[in-house]
């Protein structure tokens, strides 16, 4: 028999516009 | 002192374990440092991507979901700053395309979902990931992957443009064609193209160079097609444009010229082995309109042959090359104006588009149709040129 895989737990992600805004607001910060 | 005994393949698991502070490291040394013509990188295609994809699944075998969101935050930003910084070199941008497509096969291959495990040997599937479901950052790379696609298409139409014009249109290469000049434009004939001036050769040279460099990254087959067709969609309106625009490129023998430019091309083509990449298809318009210039414009006959054969130009594009057609030699008439008007009415039942010009930038929708790989995991070793040391084989 077929071993059933256990559930996982689904890792939200922000979509790549919202890295982007991330990533600028990092930059930003950094000196 | 330690004794180091190699293990062998089967002690491997396929995962890459690193300390959390090394993470700034790794996506410096893989990817913003990495040299794409590495001897080291050129042994297995996509080698980045894959030791990218055996640190996420360490992160996912330890279950810490913090690890692998910040690791594959980084490597998506890594990637994106790698490609601004190199934004119009071809070589980096391929690479990069090449490698974010396998990251993403690879995430689906070992993502647990049965669609995507059709072909995965028993280890393979033993590689699959235990605890966290990636399809939301599948999909952030998947976006990448567009957004990549999209630079590729402008750094090759920036390096295609200059070439095109010239190549395809002026410059001569059939013997014998170059003196049928149109009446009034005859110019010095040579064989041997002024320095600095694109031929065709030049233009195929170009494909070749984009050929290989894409074939050396182990781009998917299937994305090399869209790519080549996207290449050729340029040359073709481009040119198109160009002798839409230009009188003195509307006579028989450039019609003549141009198709065998064509027939060039479409040998390129079938020498590649990429006939079924619709990139063929893209010209249709172009070798219309070349056809348009040699066939005889005079009786009813004509107009409907003419009708008929242009399925591929615009009503405009059609009365245009009409209009602008000019006569080699002064044994041959212009198109008369009658010629045109039956042409066009022939023609008004057609609903298509009034624009003259094709879009020489649109870019064709792409997809990254899945493309699991063979490789297992486990034997894959990092040569040290990649300054890897740090990370560990588990």
């Amino acid at each position: 028999s077929t071993q059933r895989p256990r559930p996982r737990v689904l890792l939200k992600a922000p979509t790549l516009a919202e890295m982007d805004e991330m990533n600028i607001s990092e930059e930003e910060e950094s000196p | 002192r330690p004794v180091n005994i190699p293990r062998k393949e089967k002690d491997f698991q396929g995962m890459l374990e690193y300390k959390k502070d090394d993470e700034l490291k790794l996506i410096k040394n893989l990817i913003l440092e990495l040299k794409p013509r590495g001897v080291a990188v050129n042994l297995i295609p996509g080698l980045p991507a894959y030791i990218l994809f055996m640190c996420v699944r360490h992160a996912d075998y330890i279950n810490d979901d913090q690890r692998v969101r910040s690791l594959l935050t980084s490597t998506i930003n890594g990637i994106k700053k790698i490609l601004k910084k190199r934004s119009d070199d071809f070589e980096i941008v391929s690479f990069w395309l090449s490698n974010t497509c396998r990251f993403l096969h690879c995430l689906k291959q070992y993502s647990g979902e049965e669609a995507f495990m059709k072909h995965n040997t028993p280890r393979q599937n033993d590689h699959c990931l235990r605890n966290f479901d990636l399809a939301e950052y599948r999909q952030v790379i998947s976006d990448l992957a567009i957004q990549i696609y999209q630079q590729l298409t402008k750094v090759m139409e920036n390096v295609l443009q200059p070439m095109i014009v010239s190549g395809m249109l002026e410059h001569e290469t059939i013997q014998g064609v170059s003196g049928l000049k149109p009446t009034g434009l005859r110019k010095r004939t040579s064989s041997v193209a002024d320095e600095g001036t694109y031929t065709l050769d030049s233009i195929v040279r170009q494909l070749n160079n984009f050929h290989s460099t894409m074939c050396q990254h182990g781009m998917d087959p299937e994305l090399i097609k869209q790519i080549v067709k996207q290449m050729f969609y340029i040359i073709g309106s481009v040119t198109l444009n160009n002798l839409l625009l230009r009188k003195d490129m509307c006579s028989w023998s450039k019609g003549m010229q141009i198709r065998y430019n064509v027939s060039q091309l479409e040998e390129w083509l079938r020498d590649k082995n990429l006939q079924t990449s619709g990139a063929k298809e893209t010209l249709e318009p172009l070798i219309q309109a070349a056809q348009l210039l040699q066939v005889k414009k005079k009786t009813d006959e004509d107009a409907e042959a003419i009708c008929s054969m242009c399925s591929a130009l615009t009503t405009a594009q059609i009365v245009k090359v009409l209009n602008l057609y000019t006569p080699v030699n002064e044994f041959e008439e212009r198109v008369t104006a009658s010629f045109i008007r039956t042409i066009q009415v022939r023609l008004q039942n057609r609903k298509d588009s009034p624009q003259l010009l094709m879009d020489a930038k649109h870019i064709f929708p792409v997809t990254f149709p899945f493309n699991p790989s063979s490789l297992a995991l486990e034997s894959i070793q990092i040569p040290s040129s990649m300054n890897l040391g740090f990370l560990l084989r588990v």
